[in-house]
């Protein structure tokens, strides 16, 4: 928090360490820095409170408009969840399935990690929390087929929304990022506009790897929003800024903890002060 | 890398005659640069430029006619010197059970760790039992259990009980199953958690561990200092295990946590199977976190 009254050179220091510490990344935090000091130049802004409220502006142009989850497809409705490892992906699944229960939407989750210990049974677990339908496989089993099975039966069942749970892999592992794509191509094979939202789970307290993640992830199927997760710690997520310009990539929601309603639309107003706090 | 931006730098400064003070500040931005890229905390960053800025302005750099290799040696030697000692010396109880409790973060890599230091300590002869205490995460106990069996080590777990009761049962039982290492998964949890770190603290007294290890994703940003300095405040951490190294990540965190708690980093995931635990090197982690 900025309680200083002029803007100096340990005003701009205040808000080069409140960016940098927030994950902005250093290019970005640079790049800011430069714009609002050309603006207080140009501008003649003389106004500590009027410098903040520039920088946050400016930092909520990165992000762009905020933009929702899309689910008024015609049925169904596909939702792919990919990520990294232990970032929080079989957890938002259980909370956007209950939110759409609430929407009185009817809801199918898809078990395809059938690779990680006891992975298929903590998605049935939430499967029971949110009341959806699910399908599964023994572990071991080819994830492929699986979303293949779930999709036949969302057609026959007449099923509004099917979110796909797929294992954690680390956007390094070519093999990993292979069995992902063709997971894609399987969903498409069988319902030519799907997925209609592929969601990269990204944990908020993620560094400048994040950046990377985004990239291979979006190179692999395309990615249409990120959920940022663990924004109840002290982490800012400030990761998501260069995602959003560099790539595109909006972010649509945020988990804010591990509770079946913890999960809120992202409002980069919010969002913004937030890290201002 | 770094190198290459130290060569970039003072290769513009090149028959300019003799380095200046100023030519040597521009050198350290650009290592605080490469270590705010590669996710060391701020904090962690100022106090490290601070510490080698003396050496630095002296006449190992100055009148070196390779000064961008000198920078780069004083860096590497300071960071590595930071890192601690390759030995992971984990603590052993001498007489009886050991115990090592597994905190941290959620999603960090606990329970598979368990499942890696578990197997780690069968191949060194030991007998481990691994014990499920996260009564909170869906499928958690089941998770452990699964990863035990993998590795054909005993498991234990207790339905309708607290985690402490949990523990100290498990510390009981294997004092009558000829059990000397009990290994205990505890629930993720935030540092600003007041309950749930409460709830570590309790465990602590229950069944005072040897080793409290403090399990950190590798891909976490400036966030590290806040986690490991709490962690380590309110339970007295001995080691910390690193995970997720497999990735593409710099790893800057592990300088962070190094720093704010001093604690030695004993051991790094490289993977999800549970072979995948490795002894910390530190001047190969140095290395990744300068690109
Ligand atoms: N505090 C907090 N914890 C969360 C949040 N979202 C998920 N978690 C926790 O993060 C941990 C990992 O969540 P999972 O849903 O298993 O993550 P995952 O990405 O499916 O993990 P893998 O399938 O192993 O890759 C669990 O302990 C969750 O309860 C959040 O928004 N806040
Ligand atoms: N690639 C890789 N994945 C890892 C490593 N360690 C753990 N994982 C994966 O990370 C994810 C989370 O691991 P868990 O052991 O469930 O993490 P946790 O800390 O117990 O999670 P919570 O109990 O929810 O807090 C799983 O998908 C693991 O397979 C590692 O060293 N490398
Ligand atoms: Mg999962
Ligand atoms: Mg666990």
């Amino acid at each position: 928090v900025t309680v200083h009254k002029k803007i100096d050179e340990e005003l701009y220091e205040e808000l080069e360490d409140i960016l940098l510490q927030a994950d902005v990344g250093v290019a970005a935090t640079c790049r800011l820095m430069d714009e609002i000091r050309q603006d207080v130049k140009k501008r003649k802004i003389s106004d500590a409170a009027d410098l903040r409220n520039l920088l946050q502006g400016k930092m909520k142009e990165l992000l762009g408009e905020d933009v929702s989850l899309q689910t008024d497809f015609p049925p169904p409705t596909v939702i792919l969840v990919v990520g990294v490892n232990g970032v929080g992906k079989t957890t938002t699944i259980g909370k956007l399935a209950y939110r759409m229960r609430q929407e009185g939407k009817s809801v199918l989750m898809v078990a395809a990690d059938t690779y990680r210990a006891a992975a298929i049974e903590q998605l049935e677990i939430w499967s029971e929390r949110a009341d959806t339908e699910i399908i599964k496989h023994m572990p071991g089993s080819d994830p492929a087929a699986v979303v293949f099975d779930a999709i036949q039966a969302a057609k026959k069942r007449d099923i509004d929304v099917v979110i796909i749970d797929t294992a954690g892999r680390l956007h390094t592992k070519v093999n990993l990022m292979e069995e992902l794509k063709k997971v894609r191509r399987v969903i498409t094979r069988e319902l030519p506009d799907a997925p209609h939202e592929v969601l990269l789970v990204i944990d908020a307290a993620t560094g400048q790897n994040a950046m990377r993640q985004a990239e291979l992830f979006k190179e692999a199927t395309d990615i249409t929003g990120i959920a940022l997760t663990k924004l109840d710690g002290t982490a800012k997520g400030g990761i998501v800024f260069a995602i959003s310009e560099e790539l595109g990539i909006p972010v649509k929601l945020v988990g804010t903890g591990e509770g079946i309603d913890d999960l809120d639309d992202f409002d980069s107003d919010e969002f913004v002060s937030a890290l201002f706090a | 890398g770094l190198a290459e931006k130290l060569q970039g730098t003072f290769k513009k400064l090149r028959g300019k005659g003799k380095l200046t003070e100023k030519d040597i500040n521009d050198a350290l931005r650009e290592v605080r640069f490469a270590l705010l890229e590669a996710d060391v905390s701020l904090p962690v960053v100022k106090e490290f430029i601070n510490s080698i800025r003396e050496r630095s302005m002296g006449a190992e750099v100055l009148e070196s006619i390779t000064p961008a290799q000198q920078v780069i040696k004083i860096v590497n030697e300071e960071l590595t010197a930071l890192m601690g000692d390759k030995r992971s010396d984990v603590v052993f109880n001498s007489s009886g059970v050991t115990v090592f409790l597994i905190v941290g973060l959620q999603g960090g890599g606990k329970t598979t760790t368990a499942g890696k230091l578990a197997l780690h300590y069968k191949k060194q002869g030991k007998h481990p039992l691994l014990v499920a205490a996260d009564i909170y995460r869906p499928a958690a106990v089941q998770q452990l259990e699964v990863l035990a069996k993998q590795i054909d080590v005993p498991f234990f777990a207790l339905e309708g009980e607290t985690p402490v009761t949990i523990a100290t049962e498990a510390v009981e039982h294997s004092l009558s199953h000829g059990q000397d290492l009990v290994i205990i998964d505890t629930a993720g949890r935030l540092h600003v958690d007041e309950e749930l770190m409460e709830e570590l603290q309790e465990m602590k007294d229950a069944v005072a561990p040897q080793e409290i290890f403090l399990i950190v994703d590798s891909m976490i940003g400036q966030d590290a200092v806040n986690i490991a300095k709490t962690f380590h405040e309110e339970l007295g951490l001995t080691g910390v295990i690193l995970t997720k190294l497999d990735g593409d990540t710099r790893g800057g965190a592990a300088l962070s946590v190094r720093k704010v708690t001093g604690c030695p980093i004993k051991f790094v995931g490289s993977g999800e199977k549970l072979d995948a635990l490795d002894p910390f090197y530190p001047d190969r982690m140095s290395a990744r976190i300068l690109g």
